[in-house]
């Protein structure tokens, strides 16, 4: 499978975050989000949206995240920090 | 599972439409008519009333907003997110719809770009009494936009959907958790136009079939949804059998690649391995991956070992997810994973007890039986059986394209034109008897 580009990724973070399956990156620590939590947040919006967790951006989650969708997220704040921790 | 999220302790709650589309082919009228039965679809099953009110304060304060309108939840323009509402409280947003005013917001449309208003209204007005988003595929609350959901009057919750609204709620008084809420006539619901309201743009095309009065060329079921072929045109039918729009789609508008000098196609179906999905013309045939065409086609069908002289119908059966493909009096099966014909064939069709040769097409639907068409008719063929059900043929249009007075029984299929026609406000001047146009409406 093609390799995601730096922009497909930047736009998956954003994306992620966006839909509440990533916290947005801590303020106060400049925590920066790992490459392992961007994989298990890639996976949970897989499994939400019925594809196969893979856990790298392919190409059908790159199309799922083209999808016309809510702006509502899909995990609360709490749940994706959870998933975090 | 998502967590459940806050509910409404008051059953009567107001709502308002404040903007409207400013580029929406859609009236206001038409958009108040659309709100109203988005709610009503829950306020059927639910203890909940929705009144429309005017001014400032309405509970569920509805407004088609662009880019960044100072709620947090910026829109961006045709496609990416398409609207959002607030769940249930005490803040003065809480209840509140908004709508990307740059979607192309469409109603009983068949155009693929069209973002369809009330399969998002009902969505939104979920989490608006405090459903949050699910995974479930079949669930309206999914969050990402699945087509149109077919007739504003006719839409019927998913069950699923219904069981979650009732932990939020309880099931209204009038309703039981089975039976099917009535919508009864005498109440003043607001009208719902058979067409949208700009007819100049939309008249129906000279070479437009009437799927009232026709036999298909190709019928399949593409990813859940029923597909009716004829000549350059389609009609498309969602999961539950309602008919995305009494307007068919062009053929080479949605399914790209294909010669724009076809004027018609002999088979379709979804190949169950990999869900692309293949046209059969003469002895051609194109695999489309979703709805563009694969390279390096049309091909030969003699890739499927079939001798030359096109395909009258084809379907993937779900049991062995193996295709039968049928000319005439005999049929193949075809080998998906071997890509080879199974041994022993062609066979006759009269195997397949009851059903007639020279069919048009064939197609698995989501019920387990198989449906052969032919001419105005169709029989069905249960789970792996290979025998017709008692009682067919039916009328195709009848059953499956919102078409009424039909006879089933009448001498031939052919011969029953003048008996049918199409039900729903289309121009029909071959039928005028003293030279008037005549139009029929039943809504």
């Amino acid at each position: 499978a093609p390799t995601p580009t730096a922009e497909d990724i930047n736009r998956g973070v954003d994306w992620l975050t966006r839909f509440g399956y990533l916290p947005p990156p801590d303020p106060v620590t400049g925590q920066l989000q790992t490459q392992e939590e961007l994989s298990k947040a890639i996976k949970a919006m897989q499994e939400f949206g019925g594809l196969k967790p893979t856990g790298i951006l392919d190409e059908a989650t790159l199309e799922l995240m083209k999808t016309p969708r809510c702006s509502l997220p899909d995990l609360s704040q709490s749940e994706a920090t959870r998933r975090k921790r | 599972n998502i967590q459940m999220v806050t509910k409404w302790n008051k059953r009567n709650l107001s709502w308002r439409v404040r903007t409207f589309p400013k580029a929406s082919s859609l009236g206001h009228d038409t958009v108040r008519a659309l709100m109203y039965y988005a709610l009503k679809v829950w306020s059927d099953i639910t203890p909940l009333n929705f009144h429309e009110v005017a001014g400032n304060n309405a509970d569920i304060q509805i407004d088609f907003s662009r880019a960044d309108h100072n709620d947090g939840y910026p829109f961006d323009g045709p496609g990416g997110t398409v609207a959002h509402a607030f769940f249930p409280g005490d803040h003065h947003t809480s209840g509140d719809t908004h709508f990307d005013d740059e979607e192309f917001w469409t109603f009983r449309s068949s155009d693929v770009n069209g973002m369809d208003l009330f399969a998002v209204a009902v969505h939104e007005f979920g989490h608006a009494i405090g459903l949050a988003h699910i995974s479930d595929m079949e669930s309206i609350m999914r969050p990402y936009y699945q087509g149109p959901v077919g007739d504003p009057l006719k839409y019927n919750l998913p069950y699923d959907d219904k069981v979650r609204i009732w932990q939020l709620y309880g099931v209204r008084e009038s309703v039981s958790p089975t039976a099917k809420p009535e919508v009864n006539g005498d109440e003043d619901h607001p009208f719902l136009p058979d067409l949208p309201e700009n007819r100049s743009t939309i008249q129906p095309r000279k070479d437009e079939p009437d799927r009232c009065n026709t036999h298909f060329d190709a019928v399949a079921q593409i990813r859940g949804e029923a597909f009716f072929f004829k000549g350059k045109y389609f009609w498309r039918l969602t999961r539950n059998k309602h008919l995305v729009s009494l307007q068919p789609a062009q053929i080479h508008r949605f399914w790209r690649g294909l010669p724009l000098n076809m004027d018609s196609v002999d088979a379709i179906y979804e190949r169950t391995t990999d869900h692309k999905i293949v046209f059969f013309k003469g002895d051609r045939y194109w695999v489309f991956k979703d709805n563009n065409v694969e390279e390096g086609y049309p091909r030969p069908i003699t890739d499927f070992g079939l001798p030359p002289g096109g395909v009258d119908a084809a379907f993937s059966w779900s049991h062995n997810d193996k295709t039968y493909l049928f000319k005439e009096n005999l049929f193949w099966c075809f080998n998906e994973r071997e890509h080879r014909m199974d041994d022993g064939y062609p066979m006759e069709t009269t195997l397949w007890k009851g059903i007639p040769t020279a069919m048009d097409d064939a197609m698995a639907w989501s019920d387990g039986s198989t449906y052969f068409f032919r001419g105005k008719e169709y029989w069905k063929v249960l789970d792996n059986k290979m025998q017709a059900e008692e009682g067919y043929p039916q009328i195709t249009a009848r059953d499956w394209l919102v078409c009424s007075d039909m006879q089933s029984d009448g001498p031939s299929a052919e011969s029953s034109r003048t008996g049918a026609h199409s039900r729903q406000g289309q121009h029909d001047e071959s039928r005028s008897e003293n030279a008037y146009e005549v139009c029929s409406c039943t809504s």
